[in-house]
């Protein structure tokens, strides 16, 4: 043990353990996060290369490798609840996004959320098994944030009682879902759907896009990888173009809107039910941005008790850089903000818990609030956190700049949020929108 | 904003909009508003920070008016606020989570986290008043003097916090595999490890690497 470091634990004026049990909200969850983390820890399957010694396959590989064990692990321990694979998937698979991330973390839950029970009979297991494995393809080549522009069509014909789903612009060419390049098979496609000549908004529809033994793309399907990023270097994000692809009418997504055989088309009993998925996601990305600015704050106030630079008084040894008060006031209200924006986080998710439970009373009185709410906070955390990030890189020199540090890699795996699940801008105007209304 | 303005009374998060409308609607002079903040007290700076979000929605909402004057219709008006509108969602939102924090210590019984955690919101809060102190200067809810004070504030709580630094960051329990990085070690021995990961980079395979042969050698022989 580095002994500045030592010098440094003695200092503390509190117990640790418990703030740890007040950042993880109890003590029983530490104990149990712990228990999931060495679990992990201790699992020889799951040694791996450094990815910053990878090539972009070779990432990308070892990922699709982990995110296999990782399945199989998770049905071995038995770990069921979604917090506990969240953290599992979380801690696992270190920071980096991967293949399977979508299939999991949305095709799954949609189908859950989304799906009528005959449908479930036929999609929900061979997902679960992985013979299916699918993405969610929402945001276009030309259009995010805004879904009522997207273009990507779903035509209803009375005769065949199929879809066809057709991508009549280059813009309209799906683009970014995780996994879609070269991972998945089926994609819940969000089209704007047309039956009996009117468009009835945007549906959900699952489409296959790979043959499930071959893994060869379908006919009228144009499918690949979007080449590479900032980061995501594990991830196949990918591009969808659909050329009049025909689906059966049983693969729209009816659980809430319908489309009878004749094309009459059934509306959902409440156009507010896909929000529910919007301000969970969100509110997690608050706590995407605790964590981040949790994690820089570590590396740099760690690494600044233990490097000596420069003279305070001449001639005496070079005192630890933490000890300028010009690098304290970098870090220490950073490290302030990773405190806020954990209990931030933590309010989120108890709000989020307890409104959802109005609403599946029909309760819907605090949605507004609860969806501004986490559309303003996921754009001011992530913008917050993005800019945080970089001052701790630069608070720890040259040595920043080296992937050793790892903040290179926690820029580049969190910067996304502040322009996915809604570009910032538009979040902070929707949040302006109830506040003038209010 | 509208709500309130019309006399309703809100609830949630949003009910400062009613207490705001109510307060500007008294006879009161802007003089009396309150200058007097104790910038010690976290309950008080939540109230600094509840005033500024109030009127930089209301300063919103007036633009959106002035454009309405002005013939616009309500998109490009609303369009031409997308500046103040921006900045009264995150007045808004910097208010939430300095309120969140500070009923955050009430709930905390611990007397030596409760400190640090009073020391790290107190040092968050009046952080981001200076870092917005324009806003605050301009709404009338600070003195120019009290933004010195401010300033020297922070100064006095860096110093308190930095014994704790390093324990501070403990508690957020990062595992080593987890947190991937050779400076932020839990032992702190970085500069070993280090070198350790820079041999191990691929280039490194090789005492010497082929691009030696294949490009620079025969340069020399064409120079």
């Amino acid at each position: 043990m580095n002994p500045d470091i030592t010098k440094e634990r003695n200092n503390a004026t509190f117990d640790v353990e418990k703030l740890t049990h007040i950042l993880d909200g109890a003590p029983e969850i530490t104990k149990r996060r712990r228990e999931i983390e060495s679990l992990v820890l201790s699992d020889p399957d799951f040694k791996e290369e450094d990815p910053n010694f990878l090539s972009r396959s070779e990432r990308y590989d070892q990922a699709v490798r982990k995110s296999a064990q990782m399945i199989l692990k998770l049905r071995e321990y038995g770990i069921a609840d979604p917090e506990e694979i969240y953290c599992y998937k979380n801690y696992r698979l270190s920071n980096f996004i991967k293949p399977l991330d979508l299939h999991l973390g949305m095709f799954l839950p949609t189908l859950l959320n989304q799906a009528t029970p005959e449908q479930m009979d036929r999609f929900f297991m061979p997902a679960w098994n992985l013979e299916i494995i699918g993405t969610y393809a929402q945001t276009e080549m030309g259009h995010g944030t805004h879904l009522r522009g997207l273009e990507t069509t779903s035509t209803y014909d009375p005769a065949t009682q199929e879809f066809v789903l057709n991508s009549p612009t280059v813009s309209s060419i799906k683009w970014w879902p995780g996994g879609l390049g070269k991972t998945s098979n089926h994609a819940i496609v969000l089209a704007q759907l047309y039956s009996q000549g009117n468009c009835r908004g945007l549906h959900a529809f699952i489409v296959p896009i790979r043959d499930m033994s071959t893994h060869v793309p379908l006919p009228g399907i144009v499918v690949g990888d979007i080449g590479p990023k900032f980061g995501f270097s594990e991830v196949d994000n990918g591009f969808l173009r659909l050329e009049n692809v025909r689906i059966p009418r049983e693969n729209m997504l009816m659980k809430y809107a319908k489309v009878e055989p004749d094309g009459t088309y059934v509306k959902p009993p409440s156009a507010k039910l896909t929000y529910g998925t919007m301000v969970f996601i969100r509110s997690m990305i608050v706590g995407k941005s605790a964590e981040a600015v949790a994690k820089s704050c570590t590396i740099a106030i760690r690494y600044s008790v233990v490097r000596h630079q420069s003279e305070l008084r001449p001639g005496e040894p070079e005192p630890q850089i933490l000890d300028y008060q010009a690098q304290q006031y970098k870090l220490f209200p950073l490290l302030a903000m990773a405190y806020a924006f954990t209990f931030v986080g933590q309010y989120m998710k108890e709000t989020y818990q307890r409104i959802s439970g109005d609403i599946s009373q029909g309760d819907f009185s605090e949605m507004p609030e609860l969806h501004a709410l986490s559309a303003g906070l996921k754009a001011f955390t992530t913008w917050a956190a993005n800019s945080a990030i970089e001052v701790c890189r630069m608070s720890c020199g040259g040595h920043g700049y080296s992937c050793s540090s790892g903040l290179p890699d926690i820029y580049v795996e969190f910067t996304p949020t502040c322009t996915y699940e809604g570009e910032n801008t538009v979040m902070m105007l929707q949040t302006a929108r109830y506040l003038v209304k209010s | 904003y509208r709500q309130a303005k019309d006399g309703q009374q809100l609830s949630g998060i949003v009910s400062y909009l009613s207490e705001a409308e109510h307060r500007r609607v008294q006879p009161q002079p802007v003089a009396a508003r309150p200058t007097v903040v104790d910038i010690n007290d976290l309950s008080s700076l939540v109230e600094v920070y509840k005033l500024r979000a109030a009127i930089l929605v209301e300063l919103a909402n007036k633009s959106i008016q002035q454009e309405l004057q002005q013939r616009k219709s309500q998109e490009d008006a609303w369009n031409n606020s997308a500046i103040d509108l921006v900045r009264a969602s995150d007045a808004h939102c910097h208010y939430v989570v300095v309120k969140l924090f500070t009923d955050k210590l009430g709930k905390t019984s611990d007397t030596a986290i409760h400190s640090v955690l009073s020391t790290l919101a107190l040092l968050y809060a009046l952080n981001g008043i200076k870092q917005n102190s324009g806003d605050f200067l301009q709404a009338g809810l600070l003195s120019g003097p009290q933004v010195l004070q401010i300033s020297v504030r922070i100064k006095e709580l860096l110093s308190l916090l930095r014994p704790n630094a390093v324990a501070l960051v403990d508690a957020f329990d990062f595992q080593d595999k987890r947190l991937n990085s050779v400076l932020g070690r839990y032992d702190g021995n970085v500069y070993e490890n280090l070198f350790e990961w820079a041999r191990c980079s691929p280039l490194n395979s090789t005492e010497v690497h082929e691009s030696f042969h294949k490009y620079l050698k025969p340069l020399r022989s064409k120079l």
